[in-house]
């Protein structure tokens, strides 16, 4: 199904749907590796679905249109998971 | 909703609003931000004061476009509207707005960012919450828009806040007493301490109390006590708000329908209609949808023997009956009918142990006890505090 709805969408699409997933915490940041990319397929796919599924949409784990349209509106940067925290690295102002 | 593990470990926490928005102006900035904290501690007991940067403030918040010192630079219009740190020394809490987004405020959906909503959500995180899978929750991270007219901060968000401080309250001081505020650097808006939540055991009277879920709820002022099922005693108090958020002013009646799944409250002379504690459909209402010309129903019981629902209007010593819509023609009637019921009562329950083989009337500290299939009162006058609470 990745491989389908990668080979579907044009790679800009795809390049700005990956970096949302690392930027709001969905993929650890070296996952867009590309040596590691295909390795990781599963893992794209778990994580597409895991932030539908935040997001309140269906957990397809495919990059389709109402996933691309909530990844374009207007957001919060902090991220969604817990686990990355990306801005909360500095301590001081 | 989902915390991070450490809130600010403090009751006065301080911020500064470092510049503005030229879309707003200073002033109407300042008016979002202020009344984004404001929304936050209407639901905890944090106190907010607002100094100037120079003092090292707690919270930092300011505007900023691409690059700005920390390790997120700011997109341009879309995509990141905002960022806040979590609690913490330094730059923890800070809230930085991306000066490029169209701001702004009280100007209804599909205009632009409302900075009110950003700011609440952002400072959502600054106090320790962190994104919520809730849609409907502020915590949600993609922009929404929502009234800010009259803004309700959606449910789970109470919970979250609630979670982090509700507890922080009563872990860190002794629950009888509010935490002593400190000398105010500045006059703040209201320097009347918040009163001390009642102690259960001590109220004179009850403003309702009724079965709910066949969990016995009590409620007085702002507060609430409940009775789980098979517990002989009371959790609490605990925010009414904390479930029904639209009820943070407190109740005057509730009652339960099981058969159409609703719980009702009244309050003045409106009528909230819930399911659980979700809010249904085109509440809050006026009392006179339901026929009953002018407000303030006192007590509330629905009685399974025939469906129906009696409102009691202590003062008049009224009392109506409502069916399906609205109350029946030929009421109200006076409160004799009840006999041995005393005339202007508090609150009133029935369901008991699942049963509603009798009415529970209660005025002041005292209860009686009417028989619904004697249609008569078999118990006067016992003491509610020592039989119902086990103080």
């Amino acid at each position: 199904n990745h491989v389908k709805s990668r080979t579907k969408r044009d790679s800009a699409e795809i390049g700005f749907a990956e970096s949302y997933l690392v930027n709001y915490g969905y993929v650890p940041p070296d996952s867009l590796q590309s040596g590691r990319a295909n390795a990781e397929l599963h893992s794209w796919s778990k994580a597409l679905a895991e932030m539908q599924k935040f997001h309140g949409l269906p957990q397809t784990g495919e990059f389709d249109d109402a996933t691309i349209e909530i990844m374009k509106k207007p957001r919060c940067a902090n991220p969604d998971k817990v686990s990355v925290k990306t801005n909360l690295k500095r301590k001081k102002r | 909703y989902v915390t991070v593990g450490s809130p600010w470990q403090k009751q006065l926490i301080t911020y500064s609003i470092n510049n503005f928005t030229p879309k707003l102006g200073k002033k109407l900035t300042h008016e979002a931000i202020d009344n984004a904290f404001k929304v936050w501690s209407s639901f905890v007991p944090l106190q907010f004061d607002k100094v100037d940067a120079s003092q090292n403030p707690d919270i930092v918040t300011f505007f900023a476009e691409g690059f700005h010192n920390d390790n997120t630079n700011f997109d341009g219009v879309g995509g990141y509207l905002a960022h806040a740190f979590y609690p913490g020394s330094g730059i923890g809490g800070d809230t930085h707005f991306d000066g490029a987004e169209p701001w702004t405020l009280h100007q209804g959906p599909n205009k632009g960012n409302d900075l009110f909503l950003v700011a609440v959500h952002e400072l959502g995180h600054a106090l320790g919450l962190q994104h919520s899978p809730d849609v409907k929750a502020i915590m949600a991270p993609v922009y929404k828009y929502h009234d800010t007219k009259n803004f309700v901060l959606p449910q789970d968000d109470i919970l979250g806040i609630q979670s982090l401080y509700g507890n922080f309250w009563f872990k860190l001081f002794d629950s009888t007493k509010p935490p002593r505020r400190p000398a105010a650097t500045q006059p703040t808006i209201s320097s009347i301490p918040e009163p001390s939540p009642p102690k259960l055991c001590e109220l004179s009277n009850y403003d309702a109390i009724s079965f709910l879920r066949k969990e016995l709820y009590i409620f007085k002022g702002k507060y609430m006590w409940r009775r789980k099922r098979g517990k002989t005693s009371f959790s609490g108090p605990l925010m009414i708000s904390s479930f029904w958020p639209q009820l943070k002013n407190g109740v005057d009646a509730v009652y339960e329908n099981p058969t159409s799944n609703k719980i009702v409250f009244f309050k003045d002379h409106l009528f909230w209609e819930f399911r659980g504690t979700e809010l249904l459909p085109q509440s809050p209402r006026h009392v006179r949808h339901i026929g009953m010309q002018n407000g303030k129903v006192d007590a509330a019981v629905w009685w399974q023997r025939n469906g129906k629902t009696y409102f009691f209007k202590g003062n008049c010593g009224y009392y109506w009956r409502y069916g399906v819509g609205r109350v029946e023609e030929d009421y109200p009637r006076s409160i004799s009918v009840w006999n041995g019921a005393p005339a202007n009562v508090d609150a009133a329950f029935s369901g008991v142990d699942g049963s509603h083989n009798f009415t529970y009337f209660v005025k002041g500290n005292k209860y009686w006890v009417f028989n619904n299939w004697e249609i008569k009162t078999v118990k006067t006058s016992l003491s509610f505090v020592d039989d119902w609470l086990k103080c």
